[in-house]
């Protein structure tokens, strides 16, 4: 039977062409130099494709990155589409890194390739897993601290995605303030 | 309009095979 219909053979097109980089952290090297571009997709199979293709996060080494940007946006502060944004930001204990890195990553890289932001998600630049000794951090990166109805839909249902319980507080931080911190800890703009 | 997809459609399409 070789008739079938034209949908078995169209891939899904996503409403952006996104670019999966990944960080490796070599001290020999310049921080861009350690930055490099794996793949760009825009279809919902070409995502799948790349995303079994590589390691989860949690077999990453420390100090190691994967971002998922908006083609054209690089995943660094300096870019003029993030420069005046920031960052809904979750910090994983030790812990998590066995039972929820993974899992956190994948919804995160859902929200942002099916757009589960409703109009936010034009606010949306990008996401960041880092592997970290001391705690493993992911990030949605958001073009304007000052869109702050966009960036409270997107923590909310970002939240709500996550199944994060309402008591926990997550935070959202303008890359201004985490730039020129000078301590541990910057202070958020929003939290939900 | 905008082009979204939900959860389970997408991962519906996870373990697909390769499309031409």
């Amino acid at each position: 039977t070789a008739v079938t219909s034209p949908e078995q053979y169209i891939k899904h097109p996503l409403q952006h062409r996104w670019a999966l980089w990944y960080f490796k952290n070599d001290k020999s090297k310049s921080w861009t130099e350690n930055l490099r571009l794996i793949s760009k997709f825009d279809t919902v199979e070409d995502f799948w494709a790349l995303y079994n293709h590589i390691q989860q996060p949690s077999k990453l080494g420390f100090g190691c990155d994967y971002c998922l940007f908006k083609d054209g946006i690089k995943p660094m502060w300096e870019d003029d589409r993030n420069k005046l944004g920031g960052r809904w930001l979750m910090t994983l204990s030790k812990q998590q890194r066995h039972n929820d890195l993974d899992r956190y990553w994948m919804e995160t890289l859902l929200c942002l390739i099916g757009e589960s932001f409703d109009e936010a998600s034009e606010d949306v630049c990008g996401a960041v897993v880092n592997v970290r000794p001391k705690g493993d951090k992911i990030s949605i990166w958001t073009g304007n601290c000052q869109n702050r109805d966009a960036i409270m839909t997107i923590g909310q249902q970002y939240k709500e995605r996550l199944s994060i319980p309402i008591k926990t507080l997550i935070g959202y931080q303008s890359h201004d303030d985490t730039s020129s911190k000078s301590g541990s800890t910057t202070k958020n703009m929003y939290s939900v | 309009g905008k082009r979204q997809y939900d959860r389970d459609f997408l991962l519906g399409f996870q373990f697909m095979p390769a499309c031409v």
